[in-house]
């Protein structure tokens, strides 16, 4: 769901 | 468009209050501001990180004035018992998004 090696921008994750 | 906001007028004043109550830095909330308020619906995590997913609209993990409004307005009507959609509605995706 996310690019491989970025974060989550999500708080929820 | 001429779309209308499906937030109304009378709702997003009242989104707009709490998002000044929680101090925002340079019009915007970070997520470790906005994660509580949201916590406090008792909606469930996965819930929850679905309306963020859904309400930050340019994915920079903060919310502007208006995809807060977004993000209240989906924890109000899931709080009603309506699903949180999958993928965001049209009508929902504030004019200054479009």
């Amino acid at each position: 769901q996310y690019p491989a090696g970025g974060s989550s921008t999500n708080p929820f994750l | 468009g001429d779309l209308h906001w499906v937030v109304k007028p009378e709702e997003k004043m009242k989104f707009d209050a709490i998002f000044e109550s929680l101090g925002p830095s340079g019009g915007i909330l970070t997520g470790d501001k906005v994660k509580p308020v949201l916590l406090n619906s008792k909606l469930p995590v996965d819930i929850l990180g679905r309306v963020w997913e859904l309400s930050d609209i340019d994915r920079d993990g903060m919310l502007d004035r208006d995809e807060f409004s977004v993000a209240m307005y989906l924890v109000y009507r899931a709080l009603e018992g309506e699903p949180v959609p999958m993928s965001l509605p049209p009508p929902l995706v504030p004019p200054s998004k479009r």
